[in-house]
């Protein structure tokens, strides 16, 4: 989904 | 992974080492607000609740976990090991006042309207003024230690340095989070009147005293 990539960062 | 990213997330393991090494060697947190510590573990723990369900890589995890752990360990040894010795008559920045309009705002701007989603969000937005508290406890006692300089240049350069690291990602992969960008930004600037502190005087081998 869009979300495991927005939120790959830490 | 990029070298901005790459340098950034270094840059803030090395202010937490830094601040739990100095107020471990000199058994004191004098110059510490406890109150930036306890925002920095509320938003490493409700951002990295997808530990559990996500995946991303191994250096993720590993990276998380040293963040919350680290936050806690700070806040530990503040208000329990190394507690005699807490700055709490100048540490009087109100909590609330950041913790309550950053989840606000969390429910109001987000990605989308879900529980970790809002959470995650609400860390975004408090992590950009966590570090408020500190700034105003330096801007009471009027000076800050060397120690307590680099750690703040060290934790202000992480966010600075993953700006970068999204005008980078913007271009090579398309790939932009306008959430974290604006948050980014505004804890960015918040360091700005620091930074110059500390390159016009802590960086000359003075201590940081602010004008009178």
């Amino acid at each position: 989904t869009i979300f495991d990539k927005l939120h790959d960062e830490l | 992974m990029n070298i901005f990213r790459l340098l950034g997330d270094l840059s803030h393991l090395l202010a937490i080492i830094v601040l739990l090494l100095k107020i471990w060697k000199t058994r004191s947190c004098a110059g510490i607000s406890g109150k930036s510590q306890i925002l920095f573990a509320i938003v490493y723990t409700s951002r990295y609740l997808d530990l559990v369900t996500t995946y991303i890589s191994a250096y993720n995890t590993f990276m998380k976990l040293i963040f919350v752990v680290a936050a806690y360990a700070t806040v530990y040894l503040m208000y329990i090991k190394f507690k005699a010795t807490y700055d709490h008559n100048h540490d009087t920045f109100r909590m609330e006042f950041l913790v309550i309009p950053s989840l606000i705002l969390a429910l109001l701007i987000n990605h989308e309207l879900t529980v970790l989603e809002v959470l995650w969000t609400f860390s975004i937005y408090l992590e950009s003024v966590a570090i408020l508290p500190q700034l105003f406890l330096v801007s009471k006692t009027g000076e800050a230690e060397s120690i307590t300089s680099h750690y703040l240049f060290a934790l202000g350069s992480y966010r600075g340095l993953y700006l970068l690291n999204w005008v980078y990602r913007y271009y090579a992969e398309d790939h932009y989070d306008l959430i974290a960008i604006v948050a980014g930004l505004v804890q960015t600037v918040l360091y700005c009147d620091f930074f110059y502190l500390y390159i016009t005087k802590v960086l000359k081998g003075k201590k940081l005293q602010l004008p009178a």
